[in-house]
């Protein structure tokens, strides 16, 4: 984990919630 | 060292503008920063991405042509990832098992790369000083740039770079896009670092 640079690793983090988020959305009440 | 005092969180915010308010359909956007390790910044690296994906035109999600062997290997890379991002062990998922697309998968394999004396596409951009920009299958095909030739294996059918004064933006897109001097002025606009953040 430490090997991973902040920038890349901040950029994954957001490319896969949104990645969940695009292909799972939420589902209204 | 005097130029820019970086923010990770407006760089984020400005791709996503760039994307978002754009009236073409561009898939992603990234921003290849210039690093001060090196004299005259002579290597770009991953400063920030935005992913936006394919337009859906109602025929469903993207359509992924790769092998059983490759998704398995796209979706094994993406469950490490995940785990390695959350702090736990690879556990099931279902957006992870998902199928990755051509353009994730270019998009996620472009954070490990960096670009050396103006070889490579942003890297010529930003040691010429001159915006590239390649529209059509063709002629990425065509590109002696190893990403051109490299994205439209992936899909893409337009890929631009933009140069700025502390890095380039990179923006490709599956769809035909002509060039317009609109886009390259909001790039001059929105990432000019050093007016915007020596503050």
């Amino acid at each position: 984990d430490e090997d991973l640079p902040l920038a890349r690793k901040r950029s994954l983090q957001r490319f896969l919630e949104r990645r969940k988020e695009r292909l799972i959305p939420a589902v209204p009440y | 060292k005097s130029v820019a005092v970086f923010n990770q969180e407006t760089l984020q915010q400005r791709l996503q503008a760039l994307i978002d308010g754009a009236r073409e359909s561009w898939t992603y956007a990234i921003f290849w920063q210039s690093s001060y390790d090196y004299p005259d910044g002579s290597v770009l690296g991953w400063g920030d991405g935005y992913y936006k994906g394919e337009e859906d035109k109602g025929k469903g999600k993207a359509k992924v042509v790769t092998s059983a062997a490759e998704q398995a290997h796209r979706k094994k890379v993406l469950r490490d990832l995940n785990s390695l991002i959350s702090g736990s062990a690879a556990g099931p998922d279902d957006a992870v098992d998902e199928e990755v697309t051509d353009t994730e998968w270019f998009f996620l394999v472009s954070m490990t790369q960096s670009f050396v004396n103006g070889v490579g596409l942003p890297s010529q951009a930003f040691f010429d000083s001159t915006p590239i920009w390649i529209s059509g299958a063709d002629r990425l095909s065509a590109s002696a740039c190893e990403r051109a030739r490299q994205g439209k294996v992936f899909g893409l059918q337009t890929m631009v770079c933009i140069p700025s004064p502390n890095g380039v933006v990179e923006m490709g897109s599956t769809e035909l896009i002509h060039r317009t001097s609109d886009l390259m002025n909001k790039v001059k606009i929105l990432f000019n670092f050093n007016n915007l953040e020596t503050s």
